[in-house]
């Protein structure tokens, strides 16, 4: 079935964020649905990374200004390599 | 200020920059003088100075791309990734690629090359990103900066002359 415009929105952020992290936290890539390991500890641990690094508030959780900075224009190189 | 493991750096005060390619977004004079400006950043601050060479390989090759242009870091159309840069070293290392499906203008209404310019030549001199939302090695573009009154930061400072000192008196 086409996902409605919410489920869409949810799945194309699931994608930034996990793109987000992989591509400049080091964090691990895995086949497994990203949305379904959002809340597991090391996506909790890097995305504490990220708002830590990134000057925001250290939630672990993926709030809306860390959704937004997410969004915003930046470098390409990563900001923790392994 | 953070810098590349193993702290990778120039070991030469004189460097060469080669502008390979432009972007159709604007005049290539208007290129030039970013580019030059964003040189000119590190310049002030450091014992480096930098000359451009027109073939040959330079130290850092300049690039306007689009997607996959070969060095494994595909660019993602407009927006997100701008641009990216290596660290310093021969071949590719030293050279900042940048994203031509951006709108690169000279100033802040579309991405402004001079700002991308001179953080990627950040890079390009051996500074990683910086967690100081006021540092210009800051990882993500702000859009706000004031050009007219643009400076590096403290940290940038503190950083690109734990590298290669301050210039000289």
């Amino acid at each position: 079935h086409p996902l409605n415009g919410a489920a869409r929105d949810e799945e194309d952020s699931m994608d930034l964020v996990q793109h987000y992290l992989e591509d400049y936290y080091n964090l691990a890539k895995d086949a497994k649905q990203f949305a379904k390991r959002k809340d597991s500890s090391p996506v909790v641990k890097k995305i504490q990374e990220m708002q830590k690094f990134l000057g925001l508030k250290v939630t672990g959780k993926l709030d809306s200004d860390t959704l937004q900075v997410m969004h915003k224009p930046r470098c390409g190189v990563p900001d923790i390599r392994e | 200020f953070r810098t590349f493991p193993g702290m990778p750096k120039w070991r030469k005060t004189h460097l060469t920059y080669r502008i390979v390619n432009y972007t159709l977004d604007l005049p290539r004079d208007a290129v030039d003088s970013a580019i030059e400006k964003a040189l000119k950043v590190w310049e002030e601050v450091t014992p480096l100075t930098f000359s451009r060479i027109y073939e040959r390989e330079a130290d850092i090759m300049i690039t306007f791309a689009v997607r996959n242009h070969g060095d494994f870091f595909d660019f993602d159309g407009p927006g997100k990734v701008l641009a990216h840069a290596y660290p310093p070293g021969p071949g590719i290392n030293g050279d900042a690629h940048f994203d031509d499906d951006e709108q690169w203008t000279k100033d802040t209404s579309g991405t402004n090359l001079f700002l991308v310019a001179a953080h990627e030549f950040g890079h390009s001199l051996g500074l990683e990103h910086s967690k100081n939302p006021e540092a210009l090695m800051y990882p993500v573009y702000n859009s706000s900066t004031d050009l007219a009154s643009f400076r590096l930061s403290q940290d940038d400072v503190t950083g690109i002359q734990s590298l290669y000192g301050p210039p000289p008196a």
